[in-house]
C-alpha cells in the first residue's frame, strides 16, 4: 500500500511545474524515505531530479518501494482539477497497480474530488549521481534573479556562459543580433535581504545553452533562492530547494565545449 | 565551434 496526503496542493503542483516541459514520462519512485524521479530530456542535454521527503507529506505511507510510470502531462492535467489550498492524497497498491488514485479535499473538506490516473511501464535507466562532488564554483543566489538573468539573456542568444572568479560572477551571452553581459558581485552585508554568495576553489568559465538555463525559471515558484554550482568540464548542477527540507528539484546541465 | 555535450557521457548507469 502507498498512501501520500499533502496538506496543499501547492508543493506537487510547483514540482511538476518545474519538470513537466524537460520530461514527458518518468518513474515516480516510492520508498519509505519519500518520492523521488530522474529523467533525461529527450536529447540528452539535461539529466532532472526531483525529491519530496515523507516529512513534506502530513501522512505518507510506503509498505514497500513501487515505482509508478507517469506522464507528466497528465499528472498535471488531473492536478489542474486541485485548488491550491485542495489537500492531495495519492493512493496505489504496491502490487503491480495499473492506476493511481488522486483525492482532492477542500480545506472544509466538504468537496471531494476523485482521480485515477493510468499508470505505465518505462524503461528508464537509472543514472548515478555523487552525493558530495566537490565542485570548483558555487554561486547561491535569489531566484528572482535567477530568472531576471536567464530570460534576459536567453532573448540575445543561445549560448551563454557563466565565468565566476573571486567575489564575482558574470554571466554572458553571445548572439545573431549581437551580445551582451552581466556582472553580478557578491553582496557585502550578511543581512542583505537578497543576498548572493559566492564561493570560489578555482576560477571557472562554461559555455551552456540558454534556453535550458531559461527553462530552469520553471522552478522559480519552489524556492526563494537557487544554487549553481561549477567544475570546468563538468555538467552545471542547479538546485532549488523546497522549504524545510521537504525535497528538491536539481538540474544538471551538459556544457558546450570548443571543438 | 561550440559543440554541446550529452549529459548521459557524465553519469553512470546505477
Amino acid at each position: 500500500m502507498f498512501e501520500a496526503k499533502l496538506t496543499e496542493s501547492t508543493t506537487i503542483k510547483r514540482v511538476l511545474d518545474a519538470i513537466k516541459d524537460l520530461i514527458q514520462q518518468a518513474n515516480f519512485d516510492c520508498s519509505a524515505d519519500g518520492l523521488s524521479l530522474q529523467a533525461m530530456d529527450t536529447p540528452h542535454v539535461c539529466l532532472t531530479t526531483m525529491t519530496l521527503r515523507s516529512q513534506a507529506f502530513e501522512v505518507y505511507r510506503c509498505d514497500r518501494p513501487l515505482s509508478m510510470g507517469i506522464n507528466l502531462s497528465s499528472i498535471s492535467k488531473i492536478l489542474k482539477c486541485a485548488a491550491s489550498k485542495d489537500s492531495v492524497k495519492i493512493v496505489a497498491d504496491d502490487e503491480g497497480a495499473d492506476c493511481a488514485e488522486f483525492i482532492f479535499e477542500n480545506e472544509s473538506a466538504d468537496r471531494i474530488a476523485h482521480f485515477e490516473l493510468k499508470l505505465m511501464d518505462i524503461d528508464s535507466e537509472h543514472l548515478s549521481i555523487p552525493e558530495d562532488s566537490d565542485y570548483q564554483a558555487i554561486i547561491s543566489m535569489p531566484s528572482a534573479e535567477y530568472r531576471r538573468i536567464f530570460s534576459d539573456l536567453s532573448i540575445i542568444g543561445d549560448t551563454i556562459t557563466i565565468e565566476i572568479n573571486k567575489n564575482t560572477a558574470c554571466f554572458s551571452v553571445e548572439g545573431d543580433i549581437g551580445n551582451g553581459s552581466l556582472n553580478l558581485a557578491q553582496t557585502d552585508s550578511a543581512d542583505e535581504k537578497n543576498p548572493v554568495t559566492i564561493n570560489v576553489k578555482e576560477p571557472v568559465k562554461m559555455t551552456f545553452p540558454g534556453k535550458y538555463l531559461n527553462t530552469f525559471t520553471k522552478a522559480v515558484p519552489i524556492s526563494e533562492f537557487v544554487t549553481l554550482c561549477l567544475t570546468d568540464g563538468n555538467p552545471l548542477a542547479i538546485e532549488f530547494s523546497l522549504p524545510d527540507e521537504a525535497g528538491f528539484v536539481r538540474y544538471f546541465l551538459a556544457p558546450k565545449i570548443d571543438q | 565551434k561550440r559543440h554541446q555535450m550529452l549529459i548521459s557521457r557524465f553519469f553512470a548507469p546505477a
